[in-house]
């Protein structure tokens, strides 16, 4: 449990992490794909929700944040042996797919689901 | 930007599917947007409102039953003058030449069954252009049982079993040839009728219900069977050394 690691990783403070509100967190993003310049072939839909990943990862993941054990155990090697080796960034953990409707070159029109498109939630790793 | 040289060379890279989709069906960005109007875009947006929300979240519900539906249209058509009381004309739909790696879910026929043009009347069904000597491998009845987006005057014929014998293959023939044949309705006279006015688009479209096979190949690919073999032959080696 992060309560009791932090009681034994040398100089930990909880200040450390910074403030919450700069901590890795899901951020939602929108964009048109005018904006990406994809509007002259993307009949539907008119805007695309990305999201991203931004903050700092905290100095002990907790289980919230599904980290893997090799960050648990990077972060440790970062805070207690090496600092060459950077602590685990904040990335995407899941996604869900997109519709899309879009006319091809020759005039066919393809409706496809494309996986992977949005961020849902937020690892570190 | 699409075309742009640095994206040529990522789609040298096959773990870049997007990039390399990106390439083959966008249309430059100096091309216009290709005309599509009418009623394949309908169909296509009624398709899309059914299958994912305003967002373009995939619906729970969809029944779509396929991750890409792609609507393809006649590349020519070749008509021919009435004989009698009909009019044949021939439909040709190119399917890509990729298109085989991709799973076969369904393949419809989407056509107009009631034509009325000036003072013509015409009642309309299609058939495969088999050559002689071979069978017929559509069904007999007419239209879907499904629930449909059509209108009234459009009808929809599911030809999967003969995509799938005759073009689903990698020596298939890379065209479906239809022919689309009218009937003056009866009671009406006949009269010399040419297709004036009826673009092939107008007439009939074909809709192909497939499945992305690439992200199951590229899981074989990770297969630990493939990992298997790779150390079977690698103990095979220690073996010989060994010996």
């Amino acid at each position: 449990q992060a309560g009791r690691i932090t009681s034994w990783v040398p100089g930990f403070s909880k200040e450390h992490d910074g403030p919450k509100s700069n901590q890795c967190s899901l951020h939602p993003f929108q964009v048109s794909f005018h904006q990406l310049g994809w509007d002259h072939w993307i009949i539907a839909p008119h805007v695309y929700t990305p999201n991203y990943c931004k903050g700092a990862c905290p100095r002990v993941l907790h289980y919230g944040l599904n980290s893997p054990n090799h960050a648990i155990i990077q972060n440790l090697v970062n805070e207690l042996v090496d600092q060459s080796v950077p602590q685990p960034s904040c990335v995407p953990y899941k996604y869900v797919p997109i519709s899309i409707l879009l006319v091809e070159a020759n005039g066919n029109i393809l409706y496809k689901e494309y996986e992977d498109m949005i961020a849902q939630s937020c690892t570190c790793r | 930007e699409v075309g742009q040289p640095s994206i040529a060379l990522m789609a040298d890279a096959p773990s870049l599917p997007l990039i390399q989709e990106l390439l083959e069906e966008a249309p430059g960005k100096q091309q216009r947007k290709p005309q599509v109007l009418g009623h394949p875009l309908q169909y296509m947006l009624e398709l899309y409102q059914r299958s994912a929300d305003a967002r373009g979240h995939p619906r729970e519900n969809r029944t779509i039953g396929a991750t890409m539906v792609r609507l393809v249209r006649p590349l020519s058509t070749v008509a021919r003058p009435l004989r009698g009381p009909w009019c044949i004309k021939t439909l040709d739909f190119p399917l890509r030449p990729n298109q085989v790696a991709y799973q076969l879910v369904r393949a419809i026929v989407v056509y107009r069954h009631q034509l009325h043009l000036a003072h013509f009347h015409l009642s309309c069904h299609v058939e495969p252009w088999i050559q002689k000597s071979q069978t017929n491998h559509f069904p007999s009845g007419r239209g879907s049982s499904k629930p449909s987006l059509l209108s009234k005057a459009w009808t929809e014929m599911d030809i999967t079993q003969h995509v799938r014998q005759r073009l689903w293959n990698p020596k298939g023939h890379r065209v479906l040839r239809l022919r689309f044949m009218c009937q003056q309705q009866k009671g009406s006279e006949i009269l010399e009728f040419q297709w004036h006015g009826t673009s092939s688009l107008d007439t009939a479209f074909l809709l192909l219900y497939v499945n992305d096979t690439h992200k199951s190949v590229q899981k074989a690919k990770l297969h630990p069977r493939g990992l298997e073999e790779f150390m079977g032959r690698d103990s095979s080696l220690l073996l010989r050394r060994t010996r």
